[in-house]
């Protein structure tokens, strides 16, 4: 559970940059 | 087109003021206003510097999200979008909301609309299934980010794989994904990998 939520933070913080949002 | 309104404020929207479109011009040009072939395009310059100045983006970030039931993406994109004070719309499989405010009655495509055309929010979070793509297909066409969980497993293999190919072709920046998910990862390889990014815990 603990990894799912990880990567769920990890996949929307990568988004965010791409988006180039800090 | 060219669509002829009436309102007596034109800086407030249409259902507060109860303006009126009175004609529908199917060749349209605000340069016949002042008609001078030297400054032909003048108008226009000057309508879309004031829409989309220099500089500034003029799309507002959307992200898509392909995963069932609540979802943690959702969640944590949501609270990025929040930390820098955006006004977030969001459609989840549980709600559909602007900023605080929750929609009711909207489902489907009418609540991704519901959502992508409201003026106010400053970001867009849209939660899909493969399911529900299969069912209804997409109330958009381009979308600036899809993010991709894991790899939807409650559909048949090679409808998931048109699911994933339909959705995946509207991201114009980035399609995001857990390479961690064997599956999904194969899925990957296999097609065209440019402005694919994968994120990995290890």
């Amino acid at each position: 559970k603990e990894k799912t939520e990880q990567m769920a933070i990890l996949l929307a913080l990568r988004a965010a940059e791409i988006m180039d949002i800090p | 087109a060219g669509v002829d309104f009436l309102t007596n404020d034109i800086t407030k929207p249409y259902w507060e003021t109860g303006g009126k479109i009175c004609e529908v011009n199917i060749q349209a040009g605000i340069d016949g206003m002042s008609p001078d072939p030297e400054n032909s395009g003048f108008h226009f310059e000057q309508v879309f510097s004031l829409m989309f100045p220099e500089g500034t983006r003029t799309a507002i970030p959307m992200v898509v999200i392909l995963e069932d039931g609540p979802s943690k993406t959702v969640a944590a994109l949501n609270d990025v979008f929040k930390s820098q004070n955006l006004m977030v719309g969001r459609k989840t499989t549980t709600e559909v909301s602007i900023g605080n405010n929750l929609l009711v009655d909207v489902m489907g495509n009418a609540a991704s609309e519901a959502v992508l055309w409201n003026p106010m929010i400053d970001a867009a979070i849209i939660q899909e299934t493969a399911k529900s793509i299969e069912a209804y297909g997409l109330a958009y066409s381009v979308s600036e980010c899809v993010i991709l969980p894991r790899m939807p497993s409650n559909n048949d293999p090679e409808t998931v794989k048109k699911i994933l190919s339909t959705l995946t072709q509207t991201a114009v920046q980035a399609v995001v994904y857990n390479t961690d998910d064997k599956q999904l990862s194969d899925w990957v390889r296999s097609n065209d990998q440019e402005r694919y990014y994968p994120v990995s815990l290890t």
